[in-house]
């Protein structure tokens, strides 16, 4: 059983430059502890007590409010540089309870126990009539549109072949004519030719499409537009050659630079090709 | 120009410094 908390020490301001680190501590602690979704920001601290821990520090036992934004997890984008979620894409909110303790001028994460809730359909409907609204992850139209995208994705001229790892996120237009969805694929050791069999195909390790896809309902079938960025080393998988042909050098992307393939060939992006 | 501050008889010593809290929002309320 665990001993009540002695009385607090001090009841800081939510602004407190400590308490920022603290939360700042707390919000890389929540990103680094989930391997699904999107990156979470600070948006802001609700309430702070700190107490005396002994032998020696001081815990922070605070309440933080944090903002989706648009990097994966698995991105290897720094939190900085990642855009929050707006209102507009249906904003998605975290609420932690979290305890940081600072011993030695060092914050370390003890616990965290956070919920995540989307931003209310009318809410959304208040600043946008037309904005599309999140939906859930096993809608039949996501599911089509991902399967589609993964396939038109595929379809273009890659060295590996791609398999749906996660779907991230999806949202439907008020009148369903169109469906959105982001979701994570992961190149394997199969060539598209090859991949048959896609359950045979093995997936390489620390590599992620991070994809974007719409599909358009039309007169007479539908469009997709799917555009990923690639993260990691793609490795060069031999293609088929004439005979007398030396093997093929395809593109090695080095870590962290992102490829980015939208309609037409993979194109890569800096100067590690 | 208003003059000293009234003193209202039978008020204590002042209060504690209240923490300000919640903090500020750096993006947007949900």
């Amino acid at each position: 059983a665990r001993s009540p908390l002695p009385p607090p020490v001090r009841d800081p301001n939510c602004d407190d430059p400590e308490v920022e680190q603290a939360a700042w501590a707390a919000v890389q602690y929540v990103n680094s502890n989930h391997r699904h979704g999107y990156k979470y920001t600070l948006n802001q601290i609700d309430k702070v007590r700190v107490y005396q821990r002994k032998p020696v520090g001081e815990v922070y036992s605070m309440e933080i409010d944090l903002l989706e934004t648009t990097c994966h997890v698995l991105d290897p984008t720094p939190l900085e540089n990642c855009t929050v979620r707006q209102l507009t894409e249906h904003a998605v909110e975290g609420d932690c309870d979290v305890n940081v303790l600072k011993l030695d001028n060092q914050f370390v994460v003890s616990n965290a126990k956070c919920e995540s809730s989307p931003d209310s359909a009318e809410d959304v409907r208040k600043i946008c009539l037309d904005c599309a609204l999140l939906a859930p992850l096993n809608d039949t139209k996501v599911l089509h549109t991902v399967d589609a995208a993964v396939a038109a994705f595929n379809a273009q001229n890659h060295t590996s072949y791609f398999k749906l790892l996660e779907i991230s996120r999806a949202q439907l237009t008020p009148l369903h004519s169109s469906v959105y969805v982001e979701f994570v694929v992961g190149p394997t050791d199969c060539s598209p030719k090859d991949a048959a069999e896609p359950a045979a195909c093995n997936l390489l390790a620390d590599q992620h499409g991070f994809c974007k896809a719409t599909l358009t309902e039309k007169v007479g079938g539908e469009d997709v537009a799917a555009s990923c960025v690639v993260f990691g080393t793609v490795p060069v998988v031999p293609q088929p050659q004439p005979d007398g042909a030396g093997p093929t050098v395809g593109p090695t992307v080095a870590a962290g630079t992102p490829v980015v393939a939208g309609p037409g060939p993979a194109v890569a992006v800096g100067p590690a090709v | 120009a208003l003059g000293p501050k009234p003193v209202i008889p039978g008020a204590g010593p002042a209060a504690p410094a209240i923490p300000l809290c919640p903090g500020r929002i750096r993006y947007f309320k949900v």
